[in-house]
């Protein structure tokens, strides 16, 4: 079946577009049919990509727009569903619903399943009516944690709030924990990595690490492989595709 | 009067937490009497201070607790309302308003006023109920802004939303415009900072420098100044805290 991935994590900064764009685009350049949800107001996603946050979700929920309609192909294989401005009509719909209006996203993705191998999703940071719908849609979780003391205090309060919704959906679990801003100069990363590595062993995935072209890559609206191929940013991409679909033997 | 001053940046990461605590306890430390106001339910404003987040923010709302018993008070001259759990029992208190929903902190900080000289407002990644209250009870806006383009571009969509509430509230501006994580080995610090200042001129703070002592601090409960004293960042901040309170003589 299809595999619903959430990037999720609720402190803010630590990479949570950057890897859910970067898994995305990967997996599509090694022929998976991908779907890219952004459902983050700051339509940052859709910025990375080049292409316009013109809305999109909260369009197809309502069915004022057929997926058609609603969803654009930024890159080969690549389909994005951006959120943007209208997220806010989405989250009100959501809370005014008397139950089941964590089920809103699912149910309006459910139809298209059978498109993609993959729907990826990026989160807002913090916790609202949007983080809990990915999270009752997803079947996967995959946490990109920055090294650094204030993430992993961020990351005990996200562990709280997913083990409600755990309650509820048995099969749902962190499957990838991402350290990311892996800077080799500083003790810290050793250290926090460590961490990770003792509460999480075989769910870590190898760190990506702190370099600027992943920053830089944005302003050109291109992914990291188009704009620094070689870099380390790149192969550390490259190596999250290749765990995540479980085959080395990618690119 | 009170000088009420929202950290607010909707992008994540980008140093509003470390920049609230740290301005706060500066002002503190040079004898002003400051409320530090911590809005994210995250509490990491709380946990940089070595404070428990207890919670205070929303029983002071619902007066279920005097001001007295919500404040705590982690540094000489510095209170604390920290908001914690509780804060989604707020956002739905908030949200079920029929109207002046978004004066309700400002409401509830109103007979707080008189005991204080700065209220300084730790916000939340995202836009919320609990985002524009800050922004209707604060008089000026300090935004941090990390010299990344992924954050100039959160920049954008947070003036847009920022201008919304200015139609109703003529006063409030964004008075401070504060460079975060300034590298002088990179190119893109320089630039960057250039387009800050091409946009905001005499707004725009002296940078504050990504100093790993910085990141270290929360780890033992410690400020900057109590942590590392000497260091850069330590020196940003002390910098700020003149740029804010008028003083070059302070400290
Ligand atoms: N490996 C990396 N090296 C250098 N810079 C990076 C790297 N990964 C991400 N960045 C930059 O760090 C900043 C934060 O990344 P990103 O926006 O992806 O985080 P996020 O978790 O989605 O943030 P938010 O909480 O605001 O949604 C961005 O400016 C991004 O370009
Ligand atoms: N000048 C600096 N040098 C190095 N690290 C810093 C600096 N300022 C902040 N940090 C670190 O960067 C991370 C992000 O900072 P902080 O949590 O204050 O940002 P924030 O905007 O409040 O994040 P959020 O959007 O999650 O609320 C933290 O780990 C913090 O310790
Ligand atoms: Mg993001
Ligand atoms: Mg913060």
């Amino acid at each position: 079946g299809t595999r619903k991935i959430a990037v999720s994590l609720s402190k803010g900064g630590v990479g949570k577009t950057t890897t859910a764009v970067n898994l995305a685009v990967g997996l599509a350049m090694v022929g998976k049919k991908v779907l890219l949800i952004d459902t983050d107001t700051q339509g940052q996603a859709s910025y990375m990509l080049g292409a316009e946050s013109q809305g999109g979700l909260t369009e197809l929920v309502t069915n004022e727009l057929g997926a058609d309609e609603a969803i654009v192909e930024p890159r080969e294989r690549l389909s994005l569903l951006s959120g943007g401005k209208s997220l806010a009509g989405l989250k009100r719909l959501i809370s005014r619903k008397d139950f089941g209006g964590e089920l809103t996203i699912k149910e309006a993705l459910a139809p298209l399943e059978s498109r993609f191998d993959y729907m990826i999703f990026d989160s807002s940071p913090g916790w609202d009516v949007l983080t809990v719908n990915v999270l009752f849609c997803a079947n996967e979780i995959l946490v990109p944690v920055s090294l650094e003391v204030m993430t992993l205090q961020g990351l005990t309060e996200f562990l709280k709030n997913i083990s409600a919704i755990r309650k509820h959906r048995e099969g749902l679990d962190i499957k990838y924990v991402l350290p990311t801003f892996f800077d080799k100069r500083v003790k810290k990363s050793f250290t926090i990595l460590k961490k990770l590595e003792d509460l999480y062993g075989q769910n870590v995935c190898a760190p990506i690490s702190n370099n600027v072209r992943v920053s830089e890559a944005p302003a050109y609206g291109k992914t990291i492989y188009e704009f620094a191929p070689g870099s380390p940013g790149a192969k550390g991409y490259r190596d999250l595709v290749r765990k995540v679909a479980d085959d080395d033997s990618l690119f």
